[in-house]
């Protein structure tokens, strides 16, 4: 199944969600 | 998942056409395809037997073109321009655009230094045109541009046809995403019997000060 | 007081038939609705107010139609004429429409578009109409102020259905959709509207120019983080210095978030929520595209 196997592909780059220094201090 | 459902119903259309074309209908079936504006999925039409037996014809340059519109970028393409058919300005902008799919695969920041290089474009003015008009507002990619630090951080990106050997890492991923949720879910249970058993203590604390306050009192 | 009234509306129409608009309102205005000696019913005070109102839109005159519609809105709520009554409504978007109070104009005109009756007063009210006061609304919001208020106005017309068939619908959906309109969508839209809606502000710019160069500043805010001027002004058709002072004012009143570097030459679109409530929304959206999948995989008996 191309379509979900694109779907699974986008998804699992979906993390880490934020990735700017602004977020880092904010987390920590 | 927007992108995949616009293109579900054209990829299905495709794949219709393509069962009865060959050789030449096949190979301009090819050009189509790769010239659509709203299609950025070519898995399903690689993997029919009339798209596949181009392999070894006159039309095996199409087979190879769609290959790298499936998987490869620009600068693929660049680097074997003589074994592949000529592109039509539609075929090289989607190209474009699947290259910044595949980079926005690799890293949440893209830096325009690296966009400028891998899509050949000269200008800041029309690297941010390109992603604002053909990538962000096509929904293939969205987040934000820094101008600052030269940059483009990427929310979200839509996913590309699987190349060879992706299926593992994204099986790793999700196996890693399991365990961290399991990990998760065990931390906060134990969490959570701690919270109870220090909320018991406390109970137990307060009412043996209550029922001492209380003999105290009767004893005055 | 009679006759002169009688006089008065015979010399207004025949103004009216010679298209003498304003002649014509000015003589209906000489008559005396607040007589003491003759008792006129609000019906008909309402009527000739309406009358003169229109009279006066005929040649764009927007400030004497507003002095006869604002007596007028005193006396609507009494009257049970419907035809009237919706002379009446129309009449107040129009004046609202040339007085370039845009967003009031196209709530009013919206009402118009949604009259679920079809018969008013003998008079068959068609599709057209309804579809042209639809647009007159669509095409208000776009030249309205952008921001917050102009949003929720935009929701609206956009999940409305009958918007979808106008003419004007594709570029409704670029200005709700906050995408940046280009130089060719922003000439076809031009061609559709009066000449009081391409007018010449104080600054040079037309009511176009300015309501096309916010909604693109405003686009422009949701696609960077930031942005030099030099760039600015480029995306925007205009100069830098131009970019900023149209950016420092949207900021002041509120219609945009951001913060202006003028050292640097650069302005900063500030986010409305914070980084970590950015995060829950991604996690959120995640979740989302997570049970999509599992959705996809069950509709195909995985």
């Amino acid at each position: 199944e191309h379509s979900l196997l694109r779907q699974i592909s986008s998804l699992v780059r979906r993390l880490p969600a934020i990735d700017s220094t602004k977020f880092q201090d904010d987390f920590l | 998942m927007e992108v995949e459902i616009k293109q579900a119903e054209l990829v299905e259309q495709f794949v219709v056409l393509a069962r009865s074309a060959r050789g030449r209908a096949a190979a301009e079936l090819i050009t189509h395809a790769t010239s659509h504006p709203s299609l950025f999925a070519f898995s399903e039409l690689l993997s029919l037997p009339h798209i596949l037996e181009l392999q070894g014809t006159e039309h095996a340059g199409s087979l190879e073109l769609l290959r790298l519109f499936a998987h490869g970028t620009w600068t693929e393409y660049k680097n074997n321009i003589h074994e592949l058919p000529p592109l039509q300005p539609q075929q090289e902008l989607k190209l474009k655009q699947l290259t910044v799919m595949t980079l926005a695969e690799t890293a949440k920041v893209l830096q325009y230094d690296l966009l400028m290089q891998q899509l050949d474009v000269s200008n800041v003015r029309e690297l941010e045109d390109l992603l604002i008009n053909d990538c962000m507002y096509a929904g293939i990619v969205r987040g934000k541009l820094d101008q600052r630090r030269r940059c483009f951080e990427v929310q979200f990106a839509a996913g590309r046809d699987l190349r060879p050997g992706q299926l593992e890492n994204m099986i790793s991923t999700l196996a890693t995403w399991l365990g961290n949720t399991e990990n998760l879910l065990l931390t906060i249970q134990e969490k959570i019997k701690w919270a109870d058993s220090m909320s018991d203590i406390d109970r137990k604390h307060k009412k043996e000060v209550e029922d001492k306050a209380e003999e105290l009192r009767k004893s005055i | 007081e009679e006759q002169v009234s009688i006089i008065r509306e015979g010399l207004a129409e025949l103004y009216e038939n010679e298209e003498q608009w304003s002649k014509a309102a000015q003589m209906l205005s000489g008559i005396d609705l607040e007589s003491g000696i003759r008792m006129l019913d609000d019906t008909y005070k309402l009527e000739k107010c309406v009358k003169i109102s229109l009279l006066y839109l005929e040649d764009d005159d927007a400030i004497n139609a507003e002095t006869y519609i604002k007596k007028a809105s005193f006396l609507v709520n009494n009257c049970k004429d419907e035809a009237l009554n919706l002379q009446y409504k129309v009449c107040y978007a129009r004046i609202l429409d040339l007085k370039r109070k845009f967003l009031e104009a196209a709530l009013r005109y919206y009402e118009l578009s949604q009259l679920e009756k079809r018969e008013v007063g003998g008079r068959r009210i068609d599709e057209d109409e309804l579809q042209q006061a639809l647009t007159a609304a669509v095409t208000c919001t776009i030249l309205a102020a952008a921001g917050p208020q102009r949003s929720r106005v935009l929701a609206t017309l956009y999940k409305d259905e009958r918007c979808s068939k106008l003419k004007i619908y594709p570029i409704l959906q670029k200005v709700y959709l906050e995408r940046i309109l280009r130089k060719p969508e922003v000439d076809a839209f031009s061609e559709e509207l009066k000449p009081h809606q391409k007018a010449l502000l104080p600054d040079n710019s037309t009511v176009l120019d300015r309501a096309m160069i916010e909604h693109n500043l405003l686009s422009a805010s949701k696609l960077y983080t930031n942005i030099s001027f030099e760039e600015l002004g480029a995306l925007l058709g205009i100069g830098p210095q131009k970019a900023e002072k149209i950016a420092a004012r949207m900021i002041s009143e509120d219609r945009m978030r951001g913060s202006i570097d003028q050292v640097e030459g650069v302005i900063h679109f500030e986010n409305d929520i914070e980084e970590l409530q950015q995060w829950d929304q991604q996690i959120v959206s995640i979740c989302q595209a997570l049970n999509d999948v599992l959705d996809s995989m069950v509709k195909k008996g995985m």
